[in-house]
């Protein structure tokens, strides 16, 4: 299975 | 003061039926520019972006920038009590901790009107790049809605391969597998139901189905939608909202560590 990674590891935050 | 008057009311319940399942609470800000909306799911794993410009609204004024905090449920509740045909305005004062909302039949002879509490939310808010994409396609929104719901009876994740020849979703679980391609098919009268494809360089990638699904709630807002990837970057699902503006959906990919 692979692994979900968040929104977050991909947008920083503002 | 902010007040907005939209007559094609039925798009404002649509947009609000496209995120109501993804986003509990969300803010809305509102600015002289239009209404906009970013939220994540509740695990983090999607975002929404809605842009709804102030020129694609009958009347619109915004005297100062305004972040409604809104309960997305008690929102739905309310735009449900609108007609299809019902032209609606949204009214805010600029310290009230309410939102008024006002349902004009076509005719004018039934006005409803509604407030609802507004929320103080402190929303985590993601920078989103612009970037260019390996692959755009570009195809009806109801073929893409059916593929996610066909395939989601498969499996929990649907692999996305898109090549020149084409796009293919694929799904594998206990019981077997399903692939369904869709060619490129410039040829169709309308062009909602074409399908375009705009590729620099292929790309491979892994979704959970489940978000795709919650996505498609947004296919009554248009007949077309548009997929743009990229390897190990987020998916982005745009659907247009008339000539007003969108709703983008993000999607992380599942990425192998």
């Amino acid at each position: 299975i692979m692994p979900q990674k968040s929104i977050v590891a991909f947008f920083a935050s503002k | 003061m902010f007040e907005a008057r939209l007559v094609q009311g039925s798009l404002l319940k649509k947009v609000q039926e496209a995120l109501k399942d993804i986003v509990q609470e969300a803010s809305w800000d509102c600015t002289s520019s239009g209404l906009s909306l970013q939220a994540m799911d509740g695990s983090h794993v999607s975002l929404v972006q809605l842009t709804l410009r102030a020129d694609g609204f009958e009347k619109y004024r915004c005297d100062r920038n305004l972040a409604m905090g809104i309960n997305m449920g008690s929102m739905s509740k309310i735009l449900k009590c609108a007609g299809n045909d019902d032209v609606i305005t949204l009214k805010a004062e600029d310290t009230s901790d309410r939102l008024e909302l006002m349902f004009e039949s076509p005719k004018g002879e039934k006005i409803s009107n509604y407030e609802m509490k507004l929320m103080d939310l402190d929303c985590e808010q993601l920078g989103i790049p612009d970037q260019e994409y390996s692959c755009s396609i570009k195809m009806p929104s109801h073929e893409f809605a059916r593929i996610c719901r066909d395939l989601s009876q498969i499996g929990e994740c649907v692999v996305i391969t898109c090549t020149k020849d084409g796009v293919q979703f694929s799904a594998k679980g206990d019981m077997g597998s399903g692939t369904v391609k869709m060619s490129q098919n410039l040829g169709a009268e309308k062009e909602d139901d074409q399908v375009t494809i705009e590729m620099t360089e292929p790309v491979q990638l892994t979704f959970a189905i489940k978000y795709l699904n919650m996505f498609t709630k947004a296919t009554s807002l248009s007949g077309s939608v548009c997929l743009s990837m990229s390897n190990d970057v987020p998916l982005v699902v745009e659907y247009k909202v008339e000539d007003m503006g969108h709703i983008k959906y993000f999607l992380a990919p599942k990425i192998e560590d």
